[in-house]
């Protein structure tokens, strides 16, 4: 079973 | 003050398709070196970063750095109402809660104009680090359109795998398995038509075809599309726009549970 990850949690509040 | 003039409105309206079915509103930051955006879908699975550089322009103006909130389906309206041949005049006082959007007809005869609210959107923006990837493919914009419609018929996800040889596209679901492979064009005679890797290390990763296909709305903004990849981090999918600048889809991966 694949899991679809955030976009933040590659990236950071800047 | 910001103006903004835009001779082939068409491009406007290309950008406009590129991104509205993926965000409802986004801000549209505009300073002397252009106009900027960069907005998250609302599950934040994916990222928009848009840039349209002021020297693209045919002519701009900013005085003051303004961010206008725009609801997209407002802007759709407005923009239905140029005519692709038309001039476009982006127009707002610094301060303002409107902007004002003017078109000419190419002979000048019919000029109209369309003032539209601007929203106060909260602003998150996030850093996207320098990274060198390990994949860069590029392949014409209308083939990888036609992958990820072909695609999204088998399953909800596409595995991307790239490797010297080439890049495999493949989906699998209740009906079956499809599996798509585009080696390296060997003459590039043509350049819109090519396919060009480069390759560091080889990289396999998983993306949902439902955001894919949303990307690929840009498909008429550019006849070739750059696709990056590196190990568990986010695609990116690049689409040029003419010589104003470029729209950058950047896609989480799926992961192993």
């Amino acid at each position: 079973k694949m899991a679809q990850r955030s976009i933040t949690s590659f990236f950071t509040k800047s | 003050m910001f103006e903004a003039r835009l001779v082939q409105s068409s491009i406007f309206k290309k950008v406009l398709e590129a991104i509205k079915e993926l965000l409802n509103e986004a801000t549209f930051d505009c300073s002397d070196s252009g106009i900027q955006l960069q907005a998250m879908d609302s599950s934040h699975v994916s990222l928009v970063s848009l840039n349209l550089r002021s020297d693209g322009f045919d002519q701009y103006r900013c005085d003051r750095n303004l961010s206008m909130g725009i609801n997209l389906a407002s802007m759709t309206k407005i923009m239905k109402c140029a005519g692709n041949d038309d001039i476009m005049t982006m127009k707002a006082q610094d301060n303002a809660d409107s902007v004002t959007f003017m078109f000419e007809s190419p002979n000048q005869e019919k000029m109209s104009d369309y003032e539209m609210k601007l929203m106060n959107l909260d602003q998150e923006h996030l850093g996207i680090p320098e990274t060198d990837y390990s994949c860069v493919i590029k392949l014409p914009s209308a083939e990888f359109a036609r992958i990820c419609r072909d695609l999204s018929q088998f399953g909800e996800s596409v595995v991307i795998s790239c490797t010297k040889e080439g890049v495999k596209f493949s989906a699998a679901g209740d009906i079956g398995s499809a599996n798509i492979k585009l080696a390296q064009t060997a003459n590039v005679d043509k350049e819109d038509e090519a396919v060009s890797i480069e390759m560091q290390e080889k990289v396999s990763l998983t993306f949902a075809c439902r955001y894919l296909n949303y990307f690929t709305k840009a498909t008429p903004l550019s006849p070739q599309v750059c696709l990056s990849m590196s190990a568990e981090v986010p695609l990116v999918v690049e689409y040029k726009i003419g010589e104003i600048g470029h729209i950058r889809y950047y896609l989480a991966p799926k992961i192993e549970e």
